[in-house]
């Protein structure tokens, strides 16, 4: 899956791939004030393309997870299944339904999209990218977003939940790299010096199909450099 | 030498030979119309009567009836019950031959006429009816009695299913098929949208023995299915009516407090309590943990399990069970102080926070008499219970057996939000009560809204619910405003067990019509007709509650559409009339009530056929002697 930071302090943005196994599951959030998780696990497609040295994965299932409300929220590209100490209520993608209780809102738009929010300041949207079902290599996969995250503390971590504080970093010495269109540079971020280069991602929250383009610039080796640690600190055993 | 085969006789009774018998069952998106067609030819060398008899579900509406001799055909005409009821007496006090239509048991109506058919003469005999299909236990259910009288050469039932969302399950059993030899005259598939039944049994297959002439096609044919539901509600629009379809799934089930209030007085001794304890046994079993419960019960006092609704722990039910094995019978039926203590006691669980805030409340009321003691005034009873209540839960009633005021029952029932069920007393009384209870032990969704476009639509049925059942469904059908309007759009609200939810359904009309289109399994306006059916079951029953002005609107309206849409309701009958020896005779098609059922039942009544002849000189103003059977039952 790719990852876009979005900076607004400076109009620029930032991304960077983790390339795992199917399978394996990576903390994007965790927030322990909030008692708020996100934990997301890959899925590949189905073989790899013949054009391509490198299996593509995305995200295939999303869990996120209130510690204080004693809720958690399992989404797969099938179905979104919401527990409580109760019990279970699950969805389709079918479905078009606003499920509300004190301090959640979730709402699933038929085979678009799913906005969770967990009261004032903390918004995530899921959205379902759906391929046709007899594709050859392609799967449905999941895409996340952040909206709303002011309510989070300052302790929050995890893949995404690390850039939720303000952070600051400098590009410098554009100079062509192995392709005419893409750039590289040198950044310097979190008091490390990475090579960048610049490239584009695409942001699907407006139109799930097409996107829309966000240029940024791209830090190879699964983050390194960019994030706490290594990607690999971020692999959890399970989705909950 | 001549060899030969020994040809077994079939065919002819007593002279009639009913030759061809065809049940032609088309169901679309639940509605259900079904044609029961029967040929007979008479044989014989004198006139002979033919009879037809066809048992059809209670909750069906016969839309038609047509008799065709020698190929004139009779049709039916559907008449304002009184219109009607004045045609049948002036054909019985002219000493004609008079055909009556009534009903008895359990699911079923009766259908019985009959007509004397000139010797070497053929007639045919064709019924219609139509149902909505209700979905109980995850399934829509048709039941089909099958009865024919002798061998029929062309036996058959051909039912074919189109269900727009595509159907997950069909199956059709007879209780009859108990060989595999019959079992190879049925044939059952479904794909996509389309599901079909066959049953087309040869006579050699019809026999009992092989050297029998007698039938072994003799019990109950009933074919199961169920729908896809890829999305919790499905809203289908044809000719500017809509249906919506709402049965979401995935859902858990809703805490509840239950308190069953049972009578224990001593009309209930013997099998009858005995059956009612092993239900409650077997509901106590169903019991989950976070559900609450208590035992009320009546007999000229009123006594309690426990003096607060306690949570359904292991313990606590095992505790139960030991009560309600220890029950026994005694005194009168003060039925109004069991009610009132079982309601108060579930209002104050609730004010007093000993219930779950996401739980719902129930009263489940079990009698097998009338009240005879404390208050005894039905009406009382009633505003005490409509007070107590003031439509926070549902009371449904449970009556043991016949001798009851079922109507009193079924009244209090209806405008407590609830049903009332009646328990036919039986080898199965203890099947009927725990089946009745595993309709409302999981409820998914409590307070449902069917909210709709404001001045979008007109004559909605009914769209508030107090509970949406797990393996139920909830329709409402309306009328369209306008029909040039592009799409369409409905909100269900309801209470979850764990939060609220507001399902949306867009439909774009244009799109969903021509989907709809598949005209060789469509019966032209049916969505229009099914929204007739169930605006005249629920007017109907909104009836049995109303006084005054009230009840004579929804009486007009009612008939107003049972005339319109040519429904034999209860307000109706159907005349068909045929030349006969240059004399009319008259047959009608009545709808009877609960009461008038049992009623029949009860008197035995097994003719349904006059051939009176009236007094000499008294044919213009006759009226039936005392102490002679009168053969009209009233289906109001």
């Amino acid at each position: 899956p790719h990852f876009i930071i979005q900076v607004p302090e400076q109009d620029n943005a930032i991304c960077f791939n983790i390339d795992e196994e199917p399978g394996t599951v990576l903390r994007l959030i965790q927030d322990p004030a909030t008692g708020l998780t996100v934990n997301g696990q890959i899925i590949g497609d189905k073989k790899s393309s013949p054009d391509s040295a490198t299996r593509k994965t995305y995200f295939g299932k999303l869990g996120i997870a209130s510690a204080h409300m004693d809720l958690r929220i399992e989404v797969t590209t099938e179905k979104i299944s919401l527990w409580n100490e109760v019990g279970r209520s699950t969805f389709s993608w079918l479905d078009t339904v606003t499920v509300t209780q004190d301090g959640l809102s979730m709402t699933i738009n038929r085979k678009k999209n799913m906005v969770v929010s967990f009261g004032e300041g903390v918004t995530f949207v899921v959205i379902l990218h759906q391929v046709w079902k007899n594709h050859p290599i392609h799967q449905d996969f999941l895409g996340f977003y952040v909206v709303d995250s002011h309510r989070m503390s300052a302790w929050t971590h995890g893949l995404l939940g690390q850039f939720f504080h303000p952070f600051d970093f400098k590009v410098s010495d554009v100079h062509p790299g192995s392709e005419p269109t893409k750039p590289d540079a040198t950044m310097v971020v979190k008091n490390r010096q990475l090579t960048v280069t610049r490239g584009s991602q695409r942001d699907y929250r407006m139109d799930a199909r097409a996107g829309t383009k966000v240029a940024c610039w791209f830090v190879h080796n699964n983050g390194e450099g960019l994030i706490d640690g290594v990607h690999t600190d971020y692999i959890v055993p399970n989705l909950f | 030498r001549l060899l030969g085969k020994r040809s077994l006789p079939e065919g002819a009774v007593n002279g009639i030979e009913i030759y061809s018998t065809k049940i032609n069952c088309k169901v679309t998106s639940r509605f259900a119309h079904n044609v029961v067609t029967t040929r007979a030819v008479n044989r014989a060398d004198t006139a002979k009567e033919v009879s037809f008899d066809v048992e059809l579900p209670k909750t069906a509406f016969i839309t038609n009836f047509t008799l065709t001799i020698d190929g004139v055909t009779y049709p039916g005409h559907v008449k304002e019950k009184e219109v009607a009821k004045k045609q049948y007496e002036k054909a019985v006090s002219q000493g004609k031959t008079a055909g009556l239509v009534k009903a008895s048991g359990r699911k079923l109506e009766k259908f019985t006429v009959s007509v004397n058919v000139a010797a070497g003469s053929k007639v045919t005999f064709e019924l219609t009816y139509e149902e909505l299909l209700k979905r109980h236990k995850g399934k829509y259910e048709m039941y089909l009695k099958v009865q024919p009288k002798q061998l029929v050469k062309h036996f058959e039932i051909d039912a074919h299913i189109f269900e727009p969302q595509g159907i997950s399950m069909l199956d059709a059993e007879a209780s009859f098929i108990t060989n595999d030899l019959l079992g190879s005259a049925l044939t059952k598939s479904f794909s996509g949208k389309k599901g079909h039944v066959s049953f087309k049994p040869s006579l050699d297959q019809q026999r009992s023995c092989p050297t029998c002439t007698d039938s072994l096609l003799n019990g109950d044919f009933t074919i199961t299915y169920d729908v896809n539901r890829e999305s919790p509600a499905n809203i289908q629009i044809v000719n500017g009516y809509f249906v919506h379809f709402f049965a979401p799934q995935g859902l858990p089930v809703v805490p509840k407090n239950v308190v069953f209030v049972i009578d224990v007085s001593g009309s209930m001794y013997g099998r009858k309590l005995e059956q009612t304890k092993d239900a409650l046994l077997k509901i106590l079993e169903d019991m989950r943990e976070e559900d609450h419960l208590n035992f009320i019960l009546f007999s000229s006092d009123v006594t309690t399990w426990k003096e607060h609704l306690v949570q359904a722990t292991p313990e606590n039910l095992q505790e139960a069970r030991a009560f309600v094995k220890s029950i026994q019978d005694q005194g009168s039926t003060n039925l109004n102080d069991g009610l009132l203590r079982g309601i108060s006691m579930l209002n104050t669980a609730r004010e007093e926070h000993r219930v779950p805030e996401r739980s719902t409340s129930i009263v489940i009321m079990l009698t097998d008499g009338d009240a005879n003691s404390g208050e005894s005034r039905p009406e009382k009873i009633q505003e005490n219970v409509r007070n107590a209540i003031g439509g926070k839960f549902p009371l449904y009633n449970l009556g043991f057996g016949n001798n009851l005021n079922y109507n009193f029952l079924e009244s209090l029932a209806l405008e407590n939000d609830g049903f009332a069920r009646r328990i036919y007393e039986d080898s199965d009384a203890n099947l009927q009560l725990h089946g009745f209870y595993e309709e409302v032990a999981n409820p998914l969704l409590t307070s449902v809204e069917m909210e709709y476009p404001k001045n979008a639509i007109l004559d909605l049925t009914q769209n508030s619910y107090q509970h949406f059942y797990d393996g139920s469904e909830i329709v409402v059908a309306g009328r369209l405003a306008d029909e040039d309007m592009n799409s369409f759009k409905a909100d269900v609200k309801g209470h979850g067990a764990l939060n609220d939810l507001t399902f949306t359904e867009e439909v774009d009309l244009k799109e969903t019509e021509a989907a709809l289109k598949e005209r060789e399994y469509i019966f032209g306006n049916y969505i229009e007709r099914l929204w007739a059916y169930l605006t005249i079951e629920q007017l109907l029953e909104k009836r049995k509650n109303a006084r005054g002005e009230e009840k004579e609107n929804l009486t007009a309206q009612a008939l107003d559409l049972s005339l319109k849409y040519h429904f034999v309701t209860p307000l109706t009958s159907m005349v068909v009339t045929k030349p006969e020896d240059n004399e009319d005779q008259t047959a009608i098609a009545d709808k009877p009530g609960e009461e008038q059922a049992q009623a029949a039942s009860q008197t035995s009544f097994s003719a349904y056929r006059t051939s009176y002849q009236p007094p000499l000189g008294s044919a213009a103003s006759y009226q039936p002697p005392l102490g002679t059977p009168y053969y009209y039952v009233d289906g109001d």
